[in-house]
């Protein structure tokens, strides 16, 4: 079972047109190994990605040096996970 | 134990196993056996049934309405919508007239796990899966896009021909039997109206087309009804939604479902991204399943009820 431990999920608003093409091809890059939960649309419309431990600070550099405003959508998606679970469980008893 | 014993007892308010599901499914018909059965219109290609519930208070071959959840796995809270939807349909015939009326002319079916191979595989090993699970000879990735597997607009841009592409679009229109079998029980039937497939999430309602910027021919009378169903949502919790043609409301997107339908007649051909909360994505907290899906309804009653009051 994948755990998805130190796995996050960051929220991206584009704030120009070379940033909002920029995100349009995040699926392409394959080297962050990312999972587009949300595509980009339009300016100021975030973006949902969700990136691995291992590619995450490569990811935040890119974003950085694009100078991207980005946030935490989740920290800990393990966290969640293990949450949610917990309460399948509790609730099939 | 642990099972409940009737579709009363159902907890709708938590996500559920396939095999819950399946249960589920079956425990509705036995309780409403002149109103509720089940088809089973393929399988996947693991080999699980494909079930379709069909609400009909009589007839043959009448007018109806489809309503799909689940193409995409990982969006949990449209299986567990459609679960609740299934109660709603039983729940609210011969009490609210507005359903009632649309069900004494129309028969409405229900696919509530459309992708069952994907779900399974989001309970068992990977929560985030969102495609099928057929092998793509040649690649360690497995599975289609279900939503890019259409014969509308195919290979256009929008979707990706490399198989470990999350859109990945499949080897050729309706290569998926999850996606075939729909197609084919479709053009069968012959006398669908309205077709509705439901995903989450950006709080969307959406209309053809995807594929290309070309206006559907009945797009005056599509955005006008978006904008009442969304009125009609947006009233219940204050959840707002955009709407509009796929291709300029979100982007380009070829081999999509509601394309497909729309190219065949179905002319009230909607697909929905429901509700997000902001912080959970895909993982929307088992507490807000019964929001979503009362405001989904509403929605959705809008819609039913056009299609019912506008026959063509």
């Amino acid at each position: 079972r994948e755990t998805f431990e130190g796995h996050q999920v960051l929220r991206i608003v584009p704030k120009n047109g070379v940033q909002l093409s920029l995100l349009r091809n995040l699926e392409e890059m394959m080297e962050f190994e990312l999972d587009v939960w949300k595509g980009a649309t339009r300016l100021s419309s975030p973006v949902d990605v969700r990136v691995p431990p291992h590619t995450m600070q490569a990811f935040k550099s890119f974003l950085e040096t694009n100078e991207f405003e980005y946030s935490i959508m989740i920290e800990d998606i393990k966290a969640i996970l293990d949450a949610e679970r917990k309460q399948m469980e509790f609730a099939a008893r | 134990l642990g099972q409940p014993r009737n579709t009363d007892s159902f907890d709708y308010a938590n996500y559920h196993t396939l095999s819950e599901i399946y249960s589920f499914q079956d425990m509705l018909v036995a309780e409403n056996p002149d109103f509720v059965s089940k088809i089973v219109i393929g399988q996947s290609y693991e080999g699980r049934p494909l079930n379709v519930l069909k609400f009909s208070t009589g007839g043959s071959n009448r007018p109806a309405i489809w309503i799909d959840t689940g193409i995409h796995a990982r969006e949990w809270i449209t299986q567990a919508s459609g679960l609740w939807f299934a109660k709603k349909i039983v729940t609210d015939y011969g009490k609210d007239p507005a359903i009632t009326a649309i069900l004494n002319n129309m028969d409405i079916f229900l696919e509530i796990a459309t992708n069952p191979d994907g779900y399974y595989f989001t309970h068992v090993s990977n929560r985030m899966w969102r495609k099928t699970r057929k092998p793509n000879p040649g690649y360690s990735c497995p599975g289609v896009d279900p939503n890019r597997n259409w014969d509308a607009g195919f290979g256009l841009g929008g979707s990706s021909g490399y198989p470990c592409s999350e859109t990945y679009r499949g080897p050729s229109p309706h290569s998926e039997s999850e996606v075939r079998s729909i197609v084919e029980f479709v053009q069968s039937h012959g006398n669908i109206k309205a077709f509705i497939s439901i995903h989450a999430y950006s709080q969307m309602l959406l209309y053809p087309y995807g594929y290309t910027t070309a206006s559907a021919k009945d797009e005056a009378e599509l955005y006008a009804l978006a904008q009442k169903a969304v009125n009609s949502l947006t009233s219940m919790y204050g959840t707002r939604y955009t709407y509009g043609n796929i291709i300029d409301t979100i982007y380009q997107a070829s081999g999509g479902t509601v394309d497909w339908t729309y190219n065949q007649g179905i002319k009230y051909s909607y697909t929905y991204e429901l509700r997000d909360t902001g912080y959970y994505g895909f993982l929307l907290p088992p507490n807000q399943i019964i929001p979503t899906a009362q405001e989904t309804w509403s929605s959705l009653m809008v819609l039913m009820d056009h299609a019912y009051k506008n026959p063509y």
